[in-house]
């Protein structure tokens, strides 16, 4: 689980389920089982709210992926939740019943993995909204080169102030979210470059519109605001690779 | 055993409740 948020909800039953398929496999005690209607038809009244909630998440979302990958992962939880119903019916009539118990453990297992995708469905959606912000940091800096005087200087820190506040805020909760740390301090480390060299940009600006009033020294003054401006995009670049990974990097960590 | 099917349909209920607040929460 690369998220606290998420580790925190899956972690706990996780491992109940892996315990209880070790006793199933290894402990085949013959001991009848108790009868599960009730706890059966809470967690079945839980995934029908669940089922109503993803579907209006879904129906009140421009994200086109979260359309695509919420509904299967709600199907998954739904089907495991007959998965349950039923071996809850056989166990009535036979508490004994092995095909039952199976069935308790691929309705529990399917629960599992269908909840797991839904949080992740919605933890990918959240991600493309940071990068959304990140991107539209990028179409800023883009414009860099036709600021070439001080009023147009100032509109274009009055615009840019608000994105990149919005992208630091955004990327430094996220950072604070994940349980790998490799991830969390290339986002610390590019997030730092960011704001050191956001003075470093604005000033360059203001060089080149001198020089470029002035005549003098335009073409190092050019390159200098442009070598800010790569530096600054090639951080956010990294920014938005680092966002969208989710997986254990063993080299990283070696 | 018998405790421990109690136990995680239990647990599995709030799971999928703690889901759905997570899913509400960053729905709005």
């Amino acid at each position: 689980f690369h998220t606290k948020i998420i580790e925190s909800i899956l972690e706990p039953v996780a491992q109940q389920v892996s315990r209880l398929v070790i006793l199933h496999e290894e402990a085949e005690d013959g001991n009848a089982m108790p009868d599960l209607a009730q706890p059966v038809r809470v967690v079945k009244l839980a995934v029908d709210n669940l089922v109503k909630v993803g579907y209006e998440t879904i129906n009140g979302s421009d994200d086109q992926i979260l359309k695509q990958d919420m509904p299967p992962a709600l199907r998954r939880v739904e089907e495991a939740s007959l998965f349950l119903l039923d071996a809850s019916a056989m166990l009535r009539t036979d508490p004994y019943s092995g095909p039952a118990r199976k069935k308790l453990i691929e309705g529990s297992r399917g629960i599992l993995q269908g909840t797991s995708a839904l949080l992740l469905a919605s933890d990918e959606s959240e991600v493309r909204k940071i990068i959304r912000v990140c991107k539209s940091v990028l179409e800023y800096l883009a414009i860099t080169e036709v600021v070439d005087r001080m009023d147009d200087l100032v509109t274009f820190v009055k615009n840019l102030s608000p994105v990149l506040t919005k992208m630091t805020k955004e990327v430094d909760n996220r950072e604070k979210e994940l349980t790998h740390q490799v991830h969390r301090d290339m986002l610390i480390r590019s997030l730092d470059q960011v704001k050191v060299l956001t003075p470093v940009l604005i000033s360059g600006i203001k060089i080149y519109i001198t020089a470029n009033q002035s005549g003098q020294g335009l073409k190092e003054a050019q390159n200098s605001r442009d070598y800010t401006v790569r530096k600054m995009s090639d951080e956010i670049h990294e920014i938005i690779r680092v966002l969208q990974l989710t997986t254990y990097d063993e080299e990283e960590w070696d | 055993l018998r405790v421990g099917w109690e136990q995680l349909l239990t647990a599995i209920a709030r799971n999928i409740n703690e889901v759905e607040n997570q899913i509400l929460t960053r729905d709005s």
